[in-house]
């Protein structure tokens, strides 16, 4: 799920 | 029974705000449809709104407290359902149609170009009827999303380490939030949450319909919708 846990785990702007 | 932190007014109103903007599918869309074309549209317009409904997620109290593993869990199980809700949701007001994006409006016929599609349409079509029938409010919509994502995997797995009961203990904390915010009117809870199971069963179809279409080659699905229609189709089967 890397696309999913990239997004998960960005921080906010 | 451990009571949440938080007032349910406090929480609709975190909920609220965590609300993602509208958006546009901005295609120069060619009628008439023909099964390919309106089968992109439609999963062109999904890999956006998945996009900002990661950022949705993070933004519902509690949900990045959970363990990353949970929030995967729960967003890979629910994630067409929180699409047909919101456009449930963006469709009360337009009998007959659904309002996909104010750029893509379908009529119930325009399904006949794509196999299987109508039955779904149909579906959707029902049950945006009953939310109108029921007259449905912004803080009941916005509390029956935050309903979806964290009952999803609820009842999928029984948690086995620390970790996992530790964060199943949360998710129920964070539900009893939101039953809360609702619970002031518990004949129309019930109404509402007797419409869960379903919105469950028309994102079954639809996923099913789209990995059928996936599979025939129809629509090429890619990025994050491939991921999550990846993710959704291979824990069921």
């Amino acid at each position: 799920h890397t696309k999913l846990l990239q997004l998960l785990t960005t921080k906010p702007e | 029974h451990h009571r949440s932190a938080m007032s349910p007014e406090e929480f609709i109103s975190r909920i609220m705000e965590a609300e993602p903007p509208e958006i546009y599918l901005m295609e120069d869309l060619k009628k008439p449809f023909t099964e390919a074309s309106m089968m992109m549209s439609l999963t062109n317009l999904a890999d956006k709104e998945l996009v900002l409904m990661i950022s949705w997620a993070k933004k519902i109290p509690g949900f990045v407290e959970l363990s990353l593993a949970d929030q995967i869990h729960l967003l890979k199980c629910c994630w067409l359902e929180i699409l047909m809700l919101g456009l449930m949701w963006r469709s009360v007001d337009h009998p007959g149609k659904l309002i996909f994006s104010p750029d893509f409006k379908l009529n119930r016929e325009e399904g006949q170009c794509v196999e299987g599609i109508m039955e779904i349409f149909d579906m959707l079509l029902a049950a945006t009827s009953r939310f109108r029938e029921l007259k449905l409010q912004r803080e009941e919509y916005v509390c029956l999303k935050a309903m979806i994502l964290l009952n999803s995997n609820l009842c999928s797995s029984s948690p086995q380490t620390a970790e996992e009961l530790e964060s199943r203990n949360k998710l129920l904390r964070l539900l009893d939030s939101v039953i809360d915010a609702l619970v002031w009117q518990t004949l129309r809870l019930g109404h509402l949450t007797m419409l869960l199971s379903h919105i469950r069963h028309v994102s079954n179809k639809g996923m099913d319909h789209l990995s059928t279409m996936k599979r025939k080659n129809v629509v090429l699905v890619y990025d994050l919708l491939l991921e999550m229609l990846d993710a959704s189709t291979s824990s069921t089967s």
